[in-house]
């Protein structure tokens, strides 16, 4: 454990704490796309199956655990009890296009062709590419709460700092996972824009609002 | 090196 990898966890794990309390504390998922949320519900879901298979540490096991219940937790939130507060409407995004081709390429591409394995490689394709329906949530309304800029800010640092990790690793340990590596890059990317609005709006007090 | 994924990492 560098860390790089131990930051990018805690950043994952600052993101969806900010991202609950928003939730829970303004009584409200406005601006949230529930889409988004669904599929990273999906995406620990079939990813931590090994949790069932395998025991690699505490700090594993416990991460993993609280990643999933606050991911389902939070789907609970804005597709239950908050529901009065869902913007559907905004919320567009045909999710068929972001899983139908994930799925087909994980059976294609994959360390191992098992059940678990090709589970594991859909759930790195498809984390990547997770945050779209909400992005395109926020281009369409052509604004985001700052609250919701800081989560999405910490979701996209926690892969950042994975791809150094990886770097790390390559070096020190001969590590080296293509198919995360391809992924976390992809991921990254689609976060930059983002960071840019992030830092030169949101950090100089300004609400993250796009130009009509 | 080729090697398969970590499984340490989440």
């Amino acid at each position: 454990m560098n860390i790089f990898r131990l930051t990018g966890d805690l950043s994952h794990l600052a993101a969806i704490i900010i991202l609950l309390l928003k939730i829970w504390k303004t009584r409200s998922c406005a601006g949230i796309s529930g889409k988004s949320q669904l599929l990273f519900a999906l995406v620990f879901t079939t990813r931590y199956l090994d949790l069932f298979t395998s025991f690699i540490s505490l700090y594993n096991t416990s991460m993993k655990l609280i990643y999933v219940a606050c991911s389902y937790a939070t789907v609970y939130l804005i597709y239950m009890k908050f529901k009065a507060t869902y913007d559907g409407n905004h919320d567009t995004f045909r999710v068929e296009f972001l899983v139908v081709p994930v799925g087909g390429l994980s059976f294609l591409v994959n360390h191992d062709f098992s059940p678990l394995e090709i589970l594991w490689t859909f759930s790195i394709y498809l984390e990547s590419v997770a945050i779209l329906p909400q992005l395109f949530m926020i281009s369409k309304t052509g604004e985001a709460e700052t609250i919701t800029t800081h989560y999405l800010f910490f979701l996209g640092l926690y892969r950042a700092l994975y791809l150094i990790n990886w770097i790390w690793r390559y070096y020190f340990e001969g590590f080296f996972d293509l198919i995360a590596v391809v992924a976390g890059v992809v991921q990254t990317i689609l976060y930059c824009d983002f960071f840019y609005l992030y830092v030169t709006k949101v950090l100089k007090g300004k609400k993250l609002s796009l130009p009509a | 090196c080729h090697r398969k994924k970590a499984k340490d990492e989440l």
